[in-house]
């Protein structure tokens, strides 16, 4: 389980990255 | 949702977007944009940091398409512009009341709510020399005002 929710929390964090790149872009 | 303790420090920034929802919600959105950015670099890692950052962004994004029509929200530069006019306004406002010896707790929370708004001000990139003083200034006076008042003395 330590790996999988390691590899689920950085996935997220990418998401969130992304998401907030995204939402900069479009400024 | 409660604030976890690693996230402390963007609080007053929320806080402040909270206080403006109606009255400026350009103000809220680019302290709650300040606050994600922040919180990011704070802590993105532990789940209820993550879980709050997750949701504060959905309220970016959602903030974002409704005011898709103000320039200040698609065009950076004049978002900027008017964080910074806004800013400053709380800011020559508790700096008049101070200089006219009147002290009482707006004027207080106008010296900190400028220096809030001049933090969330990097959004936009480094502040300048002289924008890094009055939030210095006005941090600074906030707590000694705050601090007098609390004791009984006059503030010089």
């Amino acid at each position: 389980t330590g790996s999988v929710g390691t590899s689920v929390a950085s996935a997220e964090q990418d998401e969130l990255s992304n998401r907030l790149a995204k939402l900069r872009d479009q400024m | 949702m409660a604030l976890p303790a690693q996230l402390r420090p963007i609080q007053h920034h929320l806080r402040t977007a909270q206080e403006h929802e109606a009255r400026d919600p350009v103000v809220a959105y680019y302290c709650r944009l300040y606050a994600m950015q922040s919180g990011m670099k704070l802590d993105s890692k532990t789940p209820e940091c993550r879980k709050f950052l997750i949701k504060l962004m959905d309220q970016l994004e959602s903030m974002k398409k409704e005011m898709s029509d103000h320039d200040s929200i698609t065009q950076e530069v004049v978002g900027n512009a008017h964080i910074e006019n806004y800013a400053l306004k709380m800011f020559i406002y508790a700096d008049n009341e101070d200089r006219g010896g009147r002290f009482h707790k707006n004027m207080i929370k106008s010296f900190y709510t400028s220096s809030l708004l001049l933090d969330v001000l990097c959004v936009f990139g480094e502040l300048s020399e002289e924008n890094i003083q009055h939030r210095k200034y006005a941090r600074w006076k906030a707590t000694y005002i705050h601090n007098c008042l609390k004791s009984g003395e006059t503030p010089q």
